[in-house]
């Protein structure tokens, strides 16, 4: 069964990756994030979930739900919007890695 | 949280990639997918469904939740500049995409995605959860690949071909009433990447370029649209409704359904049936027979008034293997309004007394409303049992979807071939009359081991 699923798995974590939105200059005030499918390499095109853009809307949410709206530029978020994205090693890529602090997550015992 | 650049080793294999920069090209959503969410999920059943939010450190307020109920449909598209290029070529073939409606319920599906997104990408980056097609609703697909908050915008691939992009994660936990779906809801890829191929063309001279590299749908033979639209056991599912009571039941013989005495409780009660194909169709039956109330097997059988075609007749299994991979087909969560669902998981409990199967649990995801569907081997598509009912703690009202129990389809089938073949309902009858231990272990009590001694 492993075997049958072996090829997609593959493809799926080579794809995978985690966006992360943040204010400039104010990592304090939050961190919004979610998870992407890199659609190309070269250049880097990357399709990540759109909750994580509302709190930077220079219209506010409002816009995402009205009549006709099935796209909105790259500006409709304010300036002070940074993104980061993170994808997982290849086996050749000799960089080091990155520490996160864990906030809000725990591990109970069952 | 800061970024601490450390050497020690990481948990799950090579050294991570440091988050790189990018930029937003576009936010888009699929217009469909927001019309069928809309039915769906909208009007008067709103106020029963609750979605989980991104993933994010502190409690979401009202106005958060309404935010990302907005935002559920929606999608971003971003240029990374660096760190990808340099990998192109280690990277295997492009990604292609599975074009809508090809699919057909049932289909096994991998997801990928990163549960708590990016607090902690060391330990749970590009985590796997498998599953398979539950439900479609246009470019509105459900799956029970299990996913929790931080896994939206994650892909959602195919086995065959291997790894082609079946969707997107929209909405990773899903609520219905307080009681937990156990359902994953996600937005088709094609329609979502035709969505940003036109906004890339129309929004800036020097963006229509990149609408070229996005992935391609895939060409025939997955292009054709699927003729039966899931496996050919999923069709013997009907939807029955009585009055205001809906469930769902199994067809075991052209003009005979099974299916559970709190769907249709009144003998001679008149009873509408609706196969999954052809959709439209509606048939009348009445209730022939229904166990009491003190009988442990909610089971009732409906006679229709005119025979079913075109429906493959379920063949009943005469061996349970603990462990096999099972499904059930329900109209549970979304009843009238789309087909059946398909949920799957593994026989985790063949229940015995006296050496006979009394009953059995599985770990697929039941719902209210898929009482009385049928009980499937995915691998041979025999009929493994009826759905009775799945499970709630009463101290904490909490419902596990992934804890139900089937009526054995060994217990019926006698009884139901002796009723089609003379019209007799004495082996029917026989269920009103089942002995205590078989009561004991649907009461879900211990077996009683000896009947207790009298102390006089």
């Amino acid at each position: 069964m492993r075997r049958q699923w072996e090829p997609a798995m593959r493809v799926a974590e080579q794809a995978g990756c985690v966006v992360s939105a943040s204010r400039a200059g104010q990592p304090e005030a939050g961190l919004w994030s979610c998870s992407g499918v890199i659609l190309s390499r070269s250049p880097g095109l990357v399709l990540c979930h759109g909750g994580i853009f509302t709190p930077f809307l220079r219209a506010g949410s409002r816009v995402l739900t009205e009549a006709g709206a099935s796209f909105l530029p790259g500006d409709s978020c304010g300036d002070d919007l940074r993104l980061h994205v993170q994808w997982g090693p290849t086996a050749a890529s000799p960089l080091g890695r990155v520490e996160r602090g864990r906030p809000g997550l725990c591990t109970p015992q069952c | 949280a800061g970024l601490e650049p450390s050497p020690p080793a990481r948990h799950r294999g090579p050294p991570l990639e440091p988050p790189h920069p990018a930029e937003l090209l576009l936010l888009l959503s699929c217009p469909d997918f927001r019309a069928h969410f809309a039915s769906l999920f909208g009007s008067e059943a709103a106020e029963q469904w609750r979605f989980a939010s991104a993933a994010r450190e502190e409690e979401v307020s009202e106005d958060e939740e309404e935010d990302q109920l907005r935002a559920l449909s929606w999608f971003a598209l971003l240029r990374v500049r660096h760190g990808l290029e340099e990998e192109a070529d280690l990277r295997g073939p492009a990604l292609a995409v599975v074009p809508l409606g090809t699919v057909p319920k049932g289909t096994p599906l991998l997801a990928c995605g990163s549960p708590f997104g990016s607090f902690c990408p060391d330990i749970f980056l590009n985590t796997l959860s498998r599953g398979v097609l539950s439900n479609t609703a246009g470019p509105l697909l459900l799956t029970d690949a299990r996913c929790l908050p931080g896994t939206e915008g994650g892909g959602v691939f195919a086995v065959r071909p291997a790894g082609a992009l079946v969707a997107l994660v929209a909405a990773p936990l899903c609520w219905k009433a307080h009681e937990w779906v156990g359902l994953t809801l996600l937005c088709a890829a094609a329609p979502l990447l035709r969505a940003a191929r036109d906004a890339l063309r129309s929004l800036h001279p020097n963006t229509t370029s990149l609408a070229a590299l996005l992935p391609p749908e895939l060409g025939a033979p997955w292009a054709l649209p699927l003729q039966d639209p899931g496996p050919l056991w999923a069709a013997a599912a009907v939807l029955v409704e009585y009055g205001t009571v809906w469930g769902s039941g199994v067809v075991v013989a052209p003009r005979l359904v099974v299916t559970c005495r709190h769907v249709a409780p009144r003998e001679m009660a008149r009873v509408l049936v609706r196969p999954t194909t052809p959709k439209s169709a509606k048939i009348w039956g009445h209730v022939v027979f229904a166990t009491r109330e003190t009988s442990p097997y909610d089971i009732a059988v409906v006679s229709l008034e005119k025979e079913l075609e075109g429906v493959h007749m379920p063949v009943p299994t005469e061996h349970f293997h603990e462990g096999e991979t099972v499904s059930v087909v329900g109209f549970g969560v979304f009843g009238q309004a789309c087909g059946p669902s398909v949920t799957s998981g593994i026989l985790s409990a063949v229940v015995q007394v006296d050496d006979t199967p009394v009953m059995l649990q599985t770990t697929c995801a039941v719902h209210g409303g898929s009482s009385g569907g049928p009980l499937f081997s995915t691998s041979s598509g025999d009929l493994l049992g009826i759905v009775a009912s799945n499970t709630r703690d009463n101290n904490t009202g909490a419902t596990y979807p992934h804890l139900n129990f089937s009526i054995p389809i060994t217990v019926l089938q006698p009884a139901l071939q002796r009723y089609s073949q003379t019209g007799d309902l004495g082996g029917l009858r026989e269920l009103d009359h089942v002995a205590e231990p078989v009561r004991v272990v649907w009461r879900l009590q211990r077996p009683l081991a000896e009947t207790p001694r009298s102390k006089l």
